[in-house]
């Protein structure tokens, strides 16, 4: 374990956090991506199958158990509990198209030809591209609340910090692994364009709204 | 083996 790695942690079991106590308080799901939510669902449960097979440590067995509950918590409200605040009709994303080329490419590239490790890289493909519709959406509402925005950041920055994470593993510990490095790349790029609204607009106490 | 290890993180 690293600094990196550990506020990576943080900071995404922040923005899980985040997200489910603004849609339990506000008890609305107005300007959040179901789709994006159930994607992360879908990324919890195929990556942490392991919870079944292996105990690694209380902190990655708790944290796992953590992400799970909460995404489907998470989903549940949205499309259960406060249904009737969510906003399908800018919810448009069509997730098809990044379900069935992750699948297929989760097959065709990854470390060992096995059910579990398969299960790994289509969850870590998955997870690079999860916050499209959620990005998508805010692109079509042309806004988003503040609070969103603070989710959407330490979201962002839970990947980013782990890409130190894995420099940092390199060079002290001589490991990497290609296919979480290269996803984690794509991940964190995808939210370059939100982290320059974020820092330029919300931190400067505007709305973040678009176009730019 | 990499992946293995990259199994302890989440």
């Amino acid at each position: 374990m690293n600094i990196f790695r550990l506020t990576g942690d943080l900071s995404h079991l922040a923005a899980i956090i985040i997200l489910l106590l603004k849609i339990w308080k506000s008890r609305s799901c107005a300007g959040i991506s179901g789709k994006s939510q159930i994607l992360f669902a879908i990324v919890f449960t195929a990556r942490y199958l392991d919870l079944l097979t292996s105990f690694i440590s209380v902190y990655n067995t708790s944290m796992k158990v953590i992400y799970i509950g909460c995404a489907y918590a998470t989903v549940y409200l949205i499309y259960a509990k406060f249904r009737a605040t969510y906003d399908g009709n800018h919810d448009s994303f069509r997730v098809e198209f990044l379900v069935v080329p992750v699948g297929g490419l989760a097959v065709l590239i990854n470390h060992t030809f096995s059910p579990l490790e398969i299960l790994w890289t289509f969850s870590i493909y998955l997870e690079s591209v999860a916050i499209l519709p959620q990005l998508f959406m805010i692109s079509k509402t042309g806004e988003a609340e503040t609070i969103t925005t603070h989710y959407l950041f330490c979201l962002g920055m839970y990947r980013t910090l782990y890409l130190f994470n894995w420099v940092w593993r390199f060079y002290f510990e001589g490991f990497f692994d290609m296919i979480a490095i290269v996803a984690g790349l794509v991940q964190t790029v995808l939210y370059c364009d939100f982290f320059y609204l974020y820092v330029t607009k919300v931190l400067k106490g505007k709305k973040l709204s678009l176009p730019a | 083996r990499v992946r293995d290890s990259a199994k302890d993180e989440l």
